[in-house]
């Protein structure tokens, strides 16, 4: 999941979209390279209560199946962040080969998971351009906002760097709209203007504001399981499917 | 405006503060210091038709007075940003006094404004730090969410080792709570929270979730412009009271 802009719904969209292709049988594995550490709490995990994160595995990648942390939930993993790894964003600067640290991480894992999700910190600097390096493919979630427009052309110039230079294969998953309220007409003009400019992109699924979505944080665990009837949580299972029938 | 967290309403606490100290005959200058620009297109400055930014003056200080756009509102000036500043995000970390640059560039313009808002991204990196260590208080925007109360502690972390290290006259101006929607049990258990944990510090101005505080900026104006009889604009015209006073 990546978008430089905060507040789109990536976490919101890793948890739901892990917890929904788990539920799928699919063996999930959810990576948090947040600093702030929301996805690992979005599923229970206290922060406080590790003894090492992903910060620990980009130094050393032997470390990784000893941090790697299995939810209750059947197929459903989680490699937990920790707010110290906001000195990584500093530190790989000056390290050899930087962007590559996580891919070399996740080469370790290659055949225990079949979907690896990725939730990336509202930025474009290190962290998240070893998400994009360790992956096959991007998510981005765009709010139905006025300044969601403002920052994609900046993110697929970023994109696009990173397929020319660092990682040939990255392709763009999809465009996923989030938060998205009918009553608002700045909500329908922003869908008018991404179905328009790139039709075979976005997800047809539409992800609507939903308080349950908002709520399912705060019992640590996805909207999916925390109240399946809810308008978010049946849009969450309908992009499940759609990315199930893409793949 | 700081917080790590995205999308909290940074950018809009900002760009509204700075129109409702303008409207009360206060110099204001708004810097811009997110690669997103959203402050700049925010108050109508397309950043494509800039020739120079807020990137520029970080490595060239004395060209400060002629990056600085006055918008069409009096008392109001804007020193804009453009996505070019992502790469002063790197480029500080090796730099003699990284974290400075951005005092140097405000030192310059000392007498002319009686307020400066700085609106940051979201991150704690080096453009967030440069951005308090020119600071003399920081306004925190708070969502009421979940995700809002994790961050905090990090964010309080960071402000206190600045304070030690970097700018001993660092202060908490606040804590702004920002869209609150009373329909939602989350958002009046994070309000009682905060106000619980930080009586002292959190504004009594709560800022409601309003339709024309997300419209505005797609008129390239602020809210108080675009409707000042709506929920929004109100609540910025009383956060602006609210801050004259303590001030
Ligand atoms: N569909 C939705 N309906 C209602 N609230 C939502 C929805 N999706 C996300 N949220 C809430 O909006 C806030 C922002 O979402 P989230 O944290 O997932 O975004 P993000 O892009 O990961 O943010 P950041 O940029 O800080 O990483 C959170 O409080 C979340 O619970
Ligand atoms: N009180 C409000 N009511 C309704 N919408 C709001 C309100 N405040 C901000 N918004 C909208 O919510 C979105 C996020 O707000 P904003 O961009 O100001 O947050 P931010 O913290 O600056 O985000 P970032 O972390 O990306 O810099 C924007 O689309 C904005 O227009
Ligand atoms: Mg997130
Ligand atoms: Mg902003």
């Amino acid at each position: 999941m990546c978008n430089q802009k905060g507040g789109v719904g990536k976490t919101a969209t890793a948890v739901n979209l892990s917890a929904g292709l788990s539920l799928a049988e699919k063996k999930v594995l959810l990576v948090d390279i947040d600093p702030q550490a929301n996805a690992t709490s979005g599923l229970g995990i206290d922060y406080r209560c590790l003894k090492m994160s992903v910060y620990d595995c980009l130094y050393e990648p032997s470390l990784t199946k000893q941090v790697i942390v299995k939810t209750k939930w059947p197929h459903l993993s989680v490699l937990p962040s920790t707010p110290d790894l906001a000195g990584a964003e500093i530190e790989l600067v000056e390290k050899e080969s930087r962007e590559m640290h996580l891919r070399k991480v996740l080469t370790i894992l290659h055949d225990d998971y079949e979907f690896i999700i990725i939730d990336c910190p509202p930025s474009l600097g290190m962290l998240t351009v070893n998400g994009l390096v360790a992956s096959n493919s991007v998510i981005i979630p765009i709010q139905c906002e006025y300044y969601a427009l403002e920052g994609l052309e900046k993110l697929l110039k970023t994109l696009k760097a990173i397929k020319n230079g660092l990682n040939e294969n990255l392709i763009i998953e999809g465009i996923l709209l989030t938060m998205f309220d009918a009553r608002l007409n700045l909500a329908k003009d922003v869908v008018d203007d991404i179905q328009k400019h790139f039709p075979n992109v976005v997800f047809r699924t539409i992800i609507p504001r939903s308080v349950r979505v908002a709520e399912a944080p705060s019992y640590g665990e996805s909207v999916i399981h925390y109240q399946i009837s809810s308008t978010g949580a049946q849009a969450y299972l309908n992009l499940t499917r759609e990315l199930l029938n893409h793949a």
